[in-house]
């Protein structure tokens, strides 16, 4: 808690929630993981997915059991958002980035645009 | 500043598009940043044309001529608005649909420009100066970096860390003083942010992120854009 309260600069981070989190939204994270096949199945349902064959079906339930274990470490690293299974959770995050992700790297041209002029803010 | 403010309740915003299995997320950053622009200076909320911009904007960094808007392979919203200038505006989303794909030819029309870019300046990384420009000039394109959106559903984000370094184009629309964040044990103050990865994403489109700690870069490239009075 500490090294997050120093990166994020935020002395608020060190409240910690030391209790069980059963009963929080996170909490239903280790049912999904329990209950991975199921999910599988709601998922592929759900976002009308469908695979080339046995084997990229197999391929895709390992990718997303481990994007549940990821959506389960991002909601004790986020706990105010609920993070669970999404249409991405059989995308691996290298998959995600190249597929859904298109933002250039910030270059020179940034900098050079000239700055919006400073606006009253009280009042 | 009002302590929340939305620009969905002001009739700037369109509904929520879906980019599909395309790095095209900067060109409906731009297009929705014209889009609430274009209503503020014209009345008119018109769906913009993200296609166009995929088909034809290959502008490039001026110091660095590999690092160019190309379509399903990324670009930046900065440099769209550069072409806009240049090129004269944008189509409707009727006129230039999208497709999904950066394969097909330039089909842009002049003739039929529905909003042009007047202006466009960047916004200092300051909560309240984006919080005045979006008030004042309508939404913000902005730069995020998306990695806890893969497995968001809903809520205020504000993960403990998150890498300052952006790599998604979405859109600010307004803001809210009172996102319950239950482990601080207090209301915290978000951004509400426009995504086009369609209505079955996070809440109904949309992202709620909290404010004023530039959390996952949020709050480092902001851009404003301003739209000519009467393009056609």
């Amino acid at each position: 808690a500490a090294a997050a309260a120093a990166a994020t600069g935020d002395e608020e981070t060190l409240i910690r929630q030391v209790v069980d989190s059963a009963s929080t939204a996170g909490g239903s994270k280790d049912d999904l993981l329990l209950n991975a096949d199921a999910h599988f199945s709601s998922f592929l349902r759900d976002f009308g997915k469908n695979y080339s064959g046995p084997e990229e079906h197999a391929h895709r339930f390992k990718v997303f059991k481990a994007n549940l274990r990821r959506a389960r470490r991002h909601q004790k690293l986020d706990p105010s958002a609920v993070h669970g299974i999404t249409k991405f959770s059989d995308l691996t995050p290298a998959e995600f980035r190249r597929m859904y992700l298109g933002l250039r790297k910030n270059r020179r041209s940034f900098r050079t645009i000239h700055d919006a002029p400073n606006l009253p803010t009280n009042d | 500043l009002p302590s929340d403010f939305d620009w969905r309740d002001r009739g700037a915003v369109t509904g929520v598009k879906d980019q599909g299995s395309c790095g095209s997320c900067w060109s409906f950053s731009a297009a929705a940043a014209l889009e609430g622009a274009n209503y503020l200076a014209t009345g008119h909320l018109i769906s913009l044309s993200e296609q166009q911009m995929v088909d034809c904007d290959h502008t490039c960094d001026d110091s660095e001529p590999d690092a160019c808007d190309e379509g399903c392979n990324g670009g930046l919203m900065t440099t769209a608005f550069e072409y806009l200038l240049k090129s004269g505006g944008l189509e409707t989303e009727k006129d230039y649909p999208y497709t999904g794909t950066d394969r097909g030819a330039c089909k842009f029309d002049k003739s039929e420009v529905a909003a042009s870019v007047s202006n466009f300046s960047v916004v200092s990384v300051d909560e309240d100066q984006i919080a005045a420009n979006l008030v004042k000039h309508g939404p913000l394109a902005v730069g995020i970096n998306a990695v806890f959106m893969q497995t968001y559903i809903g809520g205020v984000s504000c993960p403990y860390i998150c890498s300052k370094h952006q790599d998604h184009g979405v859109l600010i629309v307004g803001y809210g003083s009172a996102g319950y964040a239950p482990i601080r044990l207090k209301d915290k103050p978000y951004w509400i942010i426009k995504n086009s990865w369609g209505q079955n994403w996070g809440e109904h489109g949309y992202y709620k992120i909290c404010k004023g700690r530039n959390i996952c870069g949020v709050e480092a490239m902001v851009s404003t854009v301003s739209a000519v009075t009467s393009p056609r």
